[in-house]
């Protein structure tokens, strides 16, 4: 790795960033997406984050331009030069620019150019690195095409970055080491007596990590909260999410932060309010809006704001009936229900789930509106309701979406 | 197969103009075109070892395909 003359850095953690324009080549959403996902690579790594701002004072602006476009590095049509950006500094310094004449795309096409690759490598020059003249890591010269949704920085990448910032506050005092991509990592808490595995080198102490994602058709699998999007759906737990949509048939893995950088992750519930193209979701006594894939400004906000009273400290599990425009709101042993067109809580609740819905388990870890029923996910076990009938229909594994 | 002298003197200016960009060339009317070849020369050594291209100075087929891939506009190496 290399860093420019001087090593200029960003002196402070929380780092901003605008997004100017866009390309029409994307929809907005998947510009930001791919944005947030490449800020995410680097904030992973170190202690910095990356905050989003709507006006057009950040440290970092991000624009799409053709041509000449008020530096002194014009851009050369399609092929070429993709895109470029400037060290941490006032001003210009910091900003990253994307030729307009290349065809961007979300995923790596042959006929496009993967937005979050190339962004996360320019991210990397606005933040003090210049190039590497290592094949493969990240901050090589050329664009290389590969698949990026379980992308992950090359450690030529993270010893370049580190050397500028340091490591993520969390971790131990020691470096983050990255094993070679291909092989699976392997999860030794802190502290634990450690076996050596030919595999790895000997370190002091192993830093610890979030949980490694459970297998899919684990049979034991549970869930924190799920969700509708936009057509998909999305499964929660710790900070993973499994993505089922009708447009693919396997399951996407995905973390909560490559959607939503400054969401924490374990959420309690989650509901998509559909003709409100709005998703809310909720974490012990706060809750978030997102519209589309952005969050909205002005949250957290308490949940006491939806009329529960000031005892309850949390929800179990949430779910939207699109037809009667009622979301039901599951806590302990009893449930609400919540007007979605007054925004207000309904007169001679809550009531207890055993007499309106029974024969299933509670409390209810999450809850999901799909094709005219709901489903109740209770540890491994998931109830199909009929919602107009509120009859129970079967009982199902709770991970029976995901093609086991 | 021999290249065709036009399509050489296209990808000459194309490798200078690479140069210049990323490697920190610099043209200079030098009187005597053996030296500016010289120099030019240097920087493709440069831009070869960078990339892992096998040494040569030579402006050879490798050479001038990895300068034609798509790629940053940042320089890779500056003065």
């Amino acid at each position: 790795y290399s860093t420019f003359p001087r090593s200029p850095k960003w002196e402070k953690e929380d780092v901003t960033y605008g997004i100017l324009n866009y390309t029409p080549d994307m929809p907005q959403a998947d510009v930001e997406e791919a944005i947030a996902r490449a800020f995410q690579l680097w904030s992973s790594v170190t202690p910095l984050r990356f905050i989003r701002v709507y006006d057009h004072k950040a440290d970092i602006m991000i624009s799409f331009a053709a041509g000449v476009h008020g530096d002194f590095y014009p851009f050369d049509g399609p092929g070429g030069t993709l895109a470029h950006a400037y060290a941490p500094g006032s001003q210009i310094g910091g900003d990253a620019h994307f030729d307009e004449d290349e065809n961007w795309t979300k995923f790596t096409t042959s006929s496009g150019y993967n937005l979050f690759l190339v962004a996360a490598h320019e991210l990397g020059h606005s933040l003090g690195l210049s190039h590497s003249n290592v094949f493969g890591a990240l901050m090589y010269p050329t664009y290389v095409a590969m698949d990026t949704r379980d992308y992950q920085l090359h450690q030529d990448d993270i010893d370049g970055i580190q050397a500028l910032y340091g490591p993520p506050r969390e971790s131990s005092a020691f470096p983050t080491k990255a094993f070679p991509q291909q092989e699976p990592t392997e999860m030794i808490p802190a502290g634990a007596p450690t076996e050596m595995s030919p595999r790895e080198e000997p370190t002091e102490m192993t830093p610890s990590k979030p949980p490694q994602r459970p297998d899919d058709c684990d049979p034991h699998l549970t869930f924190d909260a799920i969700t509708t999007l936009r057509g998909e759906t999305l499964f929660f737990k710790d900070s993973y999410i499994w993505r089922k949509s009708p447009y693919f048939s396997e399951i996407e893995h995905d973390t909560i932060s490559s959607f939503w950088p400054s969401l924490i992750a374990g959420f309690d519930a989650a509901y998509e309010v559909d003709n409100e193209d709005r998703v809310l979701f909720f974490k012990d006594d706060q809750y978030w809006a997102v519209s589309g894939y952005s969050i909205e400004s002005g949250f957290p906000k308490p949940i006491q704001n939806l009329g529960f009273p000031t005892k309850v400290r949390k929800i179990d599990a949430a779910v939207h009936d699109q037809n009667t425009k009622r979301t039901y709101f599951f806590v302990g042993s009893n449930y609400w229900s919540f007007n979605e067109k007054t925004k207000s809580m309904e007169r001679h609740y809550p009531r207890k789930i055993a007499a309106d819905f029974q024969g299933i388990g509670y409390p209810i870890d999450a809850a999901l509106q799909k094709n005219g029923y709901f489903y109740f996910f209770h540890g491994s076990n998931q109830y199909e309701v009929d919602i107009k009938k509120k009859k129970l229909i079967r009982i199902m594994k709770s991970n029976s979406w995901f093609n086991c | 197969l021999p290249v065709a002298p036009e399509k050489e003197k296209e990808d000459m200016q194309f490798a200078k103009k690479y140069l210049e960009n990323f490697y920190d060339f610099k043209e200079e009317k030098a009187l005597f075109k053996a030296k500016d070849l010289d120099k030019m020369s240097d920087k493709i050594r440069e831009m070869q070892s960078f990339f892992g291209l096998e040494v040569t100075g030579e402006l050879n087929h490798q050479t001038l395909d990895m300068m034609k891939q798509p790629r940053c506009g940042i320089p890779d190496v500056r003065s």
